[in-house]
């Protein structure tokens, strides 16, 4: 199954 | 005091349309620039990064950089008063806790106001590294629609594979399984109808087609659609917001985070 990423992984909290 | 004066008001009915379902609720920082918008939806797992600029407007006033915390389903059905052909002017005070919305038909004939409260919201805004794109395709934003419409019939995942040869968007499920190939267009004689890969190494990701259908509600603000994509980032997906001789007047742009086979 795939599973689905949030964007806090990715991009960072100011 | 702020005060933006839109002559091609259908812009902002638009640019509504191509957010609401996505956010509820969002704050415009307006400054000097123009309005910006960024916000996530509420599973973060998709964020819309919207900028309106000030030289868009027919006239623009924003004495101090003001953030107006807008409950969006709210302003979408007050520009829904709007006519498509209607001038648009938002004010608002600088300590304000309404925005008021004016429209004016062409004529001057008709004029109405619309006043709304505002909203306290606190502004997290997420920080979005600049980032070298490994691919980056151009098309006709119709083309996206049509492509992540007809591939959600058959599951709610797509894999975008971008190659040198061009780039496929695949999908399967319980039903089968659909492939749809986009070759990189030879003759670019009408630049909106092209396909343009540029692609520095190949890359295939695996999105939300649930999110990328709420993306293609942008459609009617550009002819184009660019899809960002580098392994293991965020796509970003934008359309850009142009006037009729090209120049920039903003954009809106989505950015998802890839789905992962575990």
């Amino acid at each position: 199954i795939n599973y689905q990423n949030k964007l806090v992984d990715y991009f960072f909290d100011r | 005091m702020f005060e933006a004066r839109l002559v091609e008001g259908s812009l902002l009915k638009k640019v509504m349309e191509s957010i609401k379902d996505l956010l509820n609720e969002a704050s415009w920082d307006c400054s000097g620039n123009g309005m910006c918008l960024q916000a996530m939806d509420s599973s973060h797992v998709a964020l819309v990064s919207l900028m309106l600029k000030s030289d868009g407007f027919e006239n623009y006033r924003c004495d101090r950089s003001i953030s107006l915390g807008i409950n969006l389903a709210s302003m979408s059905k007050i520009l829904k008063c709007a006519s498509n052909d209607d001038i648009i002017t938002i004010r608002a005070e600088d300590d304000a806790d309404a925005i008021t919305f004016m429209f004016e038909s062409p004529k001057q004939d008709r004029v109405s106001d619309y006043e709304m409260k505002l909203m306290n919201l606190d502004t997290e805004h997420l920080g979005i590294p600049d980032t070298e794109y490994a691919c980056v395709i151009k098309m006709p934003s119709g083309e996206f629609s049509r492509i992540c419409r007809d591939l959600s019939v058959l599951g709610d995942s797509v894999i975008i594979c971008c190659t040198k040869d061009g780039v496929r968007f695949s999908a399967k499920g319980d039903l089968g399984n659909g492939n749809i190939k986009l070759a990189q267009s030879a003759n670019v004689d009408k630049e909106e109808e092209a396909v343009v890969v540029d692609m520095r190494e190949a890359v295939t990701l695996t999105f939300s087609l649930r999110y990328l259908n709420f993306f293609t509600k942008a459609a009617p603000l550009s002819s184009q659609v660019s899809l960002s994509m580098s392994e293991d980032v965020p796509l970003m997906v934008e359309y850009k917001i142009n006037d009729k001789e090209g120049d920039s007047k903003g954009y809106v742009r989505y950015y998802l985070a890839p789905k992962i086979e575990d």
